[in-house]
């Protein structure tokens, strides 16, 4: 639905690597902490991948029931 | 509850699958989650249709969206047998429903659940073991982006966005997180996969949490 040229996806992939910066910036001290860089996402702004790849509706769900818990010991 | 556990383990989870262009993460986790229970059950873990997914659940918008509860129920009412995806091939678009005769082979739901986990992520593992690999939505924009690690920051309950599967967790280090299926091509994040944070709803993970049987 976007015009694709390689001048869009230069400045998308140059915001993406700001983008990249500013997510690792944060908690980078953490243990295990997710690391964020270039993948073949980078080439998108944020608002294409999210139009393209985001697509799920959310729904709602009742809160499981504390008398559905199930114990282990009773599943063969 | 064990440390850790995998059902890839178990041999009972299909490659991970890339969507392409199409938004149907929808179909593509709920499709995996029957897939699973189906092995799990005793049976050769095979490929179903995703693209009989895509075309025929009525109540979704095919590549342009849909809902895992609405795939879950049209699946429950109708008792339309899946195909295997060889006999209905992904194609990345939506397209005409095609419809086998009742004859031919395939695989029905027999229900499933949907309940919201949250501050209960352990009752959730539980349902992981006792079930089998589990449909849940999350707000996966930053996802974007993601390389590895464990997601802890950067996503919010309540924005779900994207439908994945969980297929184990891990709890040897420190920091316990899921393991979750996406369904972006194998190239992305760690293998096709990505590592979730465990016991604070990150991303919203635990909101709204399928099962299926079989």
């Amino acid at each position: 639905t976007w015009p694709r040229s390689p001048e869009r996806e230069a400045a998308a992939f140059r915001e993406s690597l700001n983008r990249h910066r500013y997510l690792n910036s944060f908690f980078s001290h953490e243990n295990s902490t997710a690391f964020y860089g270039i993948n073949q996402f980078s080439y998108l702004f944020p608002e294409e991948f999210k139009a393209i790849y985001l697509r799920s509706q959310p729904s709602s769900s009742p809160r499981y029931p504390a008398e559905v818990k199930t114990s282990l010991l009773t599943v063969p | 509850l064990p440390l850790r556990f995998d059902w890839r383990d178990k041999h009972v989870v299909s490659q991970v699958r890339n969507q392409q262009m199409c938004g149907g993460c929808w179909a593509f986790s709920v499709v995996g989650a029957v897939e699973s229970t189906w092995a799990i059950k005793g049976h050769p873990l095979e490929d179903l249709s995703v693209q009989q997914v895509i075309d025929c659940s009525y109540n979704n918008y095919g590549c342009s969206g849909g809902s895992t509860l609405s795939a879950l129920k049209w699946l429950n009412k109708t008792q339309v047998r899946l195909v295997n995806d060889s006999e209905y091939p992904f194609k990345a678009r939506s397209g005409l429903c095609h419809y086998f005769p009742s004859s031919h082979s395939g695989l029905s739901i027999k229900g499933y659940s949907a309940y919201d986990f949250s501050d209960q992520e352990d009752e959730m593992a539980k349902s992981l073991l006792i079930y089998g690999p589990l449909v849940v939505i999350v707000d996966a924009v930053s996802w974007q982006d993601y390389l590895g690690g464990v997601i802890q920051h950067h996503c919010s309950s309540g924005e779900a966005n994207h439908a994945v599967l969980i297929t184990g967790f891990d709890k040897t280090g420190s920091i316990p997180y899921w393991i979750v299926r996406n369904s972006w091509g194998s190239s992305w994040g760690v293998d096709g996969y990505a590592h979730v944070k465990m016991g604070s709803n990150v991303c919203g993970i635990a909101d709204s949490v399928s099962a299926v049987f079989v």
